[in-house]
């Protein structure tokens, strides 16, 4: 089953327009596995723990704001399955 | 044995319980509720539509579908609340009463149960469904870039191992392919309501084009006295407006097919998050979720219902 252990979600607050191409330059790499949640201002996008430095950086160098919106997805997934567990027929 | 009344309907449930829910629900209202398989998913699952009819033939129907996006789970748990809303409120509120005395209401609640499924078994985060691409080592295709309308413009992919990849051809995946002939062959859809998760919107075609619907100030008059009924339960706030104006262009989406096919009243959501958890909506908040929306879907369906065409 999938580990999304270390990986967060990030919510990007790009500014205008040139931000958000900024951002979505980081779609392209590939090598970053970044699942974009949401494409829309704000932009919600799921980073795995490999590419945390990357993306924090290229944010902070580019000057756009953003901040964690979910600091443990495998946490948040963990307490779903228990609680389905202790309800499941 | 459960029933329908001890259903646990704040929790989120596995493909096969949902499949469950629906057996129970026929078997307890064999008056009011039946369950049509309208095709089969690539994997070869059912694809289960319950139909809310009191009769008649071949009325003017309502149609609304949850869970084209397998991870956003808060759709398939409210598809499971509406369903039973609207056999508990048959009989005891006066809208849904009226609606379903001279009208057909249609829901699919799983539309992508292989993807559905599948972030049960393997990965939570699964959007697509679970075909194999062709010469490529990447799965699925996006169910909600496959209709035939703007299908391959932009907002989509033609990459297979993107989240919105739209697929060889328009209405090539069987799970999209099931709507497009089961619309057509009714023929009377008079309302097509498509619900997601997540960012709090109500919105309406189009999404490939600029081009304003032409029912557009209807559209955009009845979304806004949806999300105001939505409001007025917990004041969650939604935006409402054409998908392209509102979010982004997205070509191949269903509700400008169905609106394409004359469906006017063709509308999708986007439902909540209010906080902050995205895809990951705590169990608790599914049927505040549901309960919100339904008030809104009542608009939808009673504007349809009083502005025969």
């Amino acid at each position: 089953k999938g580990d999304f252990h270390g990986h967060q979600v990030f919510r990007i607050v790009p500014k205008d327009d040139v931000q958000l191409a900024l951002v979505r330059v980081l779609e392209d790499i590939l090598d970053l596995e970044l699942d974009f949640w949401r494409w829309v201002t704000p932009v919600d996008v799921r980073v795995p723990s490999h590419s945390l430095q990357v993306v924090k950086t290229y944010l902070e160098n580019h000057c756009i704001k953003y901040f964690t919106m979910i600091k443990d997805l495998q946490a948040l997934l963990d307490e779903e399955q228990r609680q389905m567990k202790s309800i499941a027929p | 044995a459960g029933n329908t009344d001890t259903f646990h309907y704040t929790t989120y449930h596995t493909l096969s319980e949902i499949y469950s829910f629906q057996d129970m629900l026929v078997a307890e209202n064999p008056k009011l509720v039946s369950k049509t398989v309208i095709g089969q998913s690539y994997e070869g699952r059912p694809l289960n539509v319950l139909k809310f009819s009191t009769g008649g033939s071949n009325r003017p129907a309502i149609w609304i579908d949850t869970g084209i996006h397998a991870r956003e789970w808060v759709t398939q748990a409210s598809g499971i609340v509406f369903a039973k809303k609207i056999v508990t409120e048959y009989g005891t509120d006066s809208a849904v009463t009226e609606i379903l005395n001279r009208m057909d209401v249609f829901l699919e609640m799983v539309v992508n149960p292989d993807g559905y499924h599948f972030t049960h078994t393997n990965n939570r985060m699964w959007r697509k469904n679970r075909k194999q691409n062709r010469g490529s080592t990447c799965v699925g295709v996006d169910l909600n870039r496959n209709w035939n309308a703007g299908f391959g413009g932009h907002g989509s992919s033609n990459n297979p191992c993107s989240e919105i990849y739209r697929g060889t051809r328009a209405h090539s995946e069987p799970e999209v392919k099931s709507i497009v002939n089961f619309v057509r062959s009714h023929g009377n859809i008079k309302a097509f309501i498509s619900i997601h998760s997540y960012s709090q919107m109500l919105l309406f075609p189009y999404g490939y084009t600029r081009k304003p619907a032409k029912d557009q100030a209807e559209l955009d008059q009845v979304a806004q006295k949806a999300i105001t009924a939505l409001a007025s339960l917990y004041g969650t706030s939604y935006r409402y407006g054409s998908i392209i104006t509102t979010i982004y262009q997205s070509s191949g989406g269903s509700i400008d097919w169905t609106y394409n096919q004359g469906i006017k009243y063709s509308y999708t959501f986007e439902l909540r998050d209010t906080g902050h958890f995205g895809f990951i909506l705590p169990a608790n908040q599914i049927v505040p979720t549901a309960n919100e929306t339904w008030l809104a879907l009542k608009v939808i369906m009673d504007h349809t219902f009083k502005n025969p065409y």
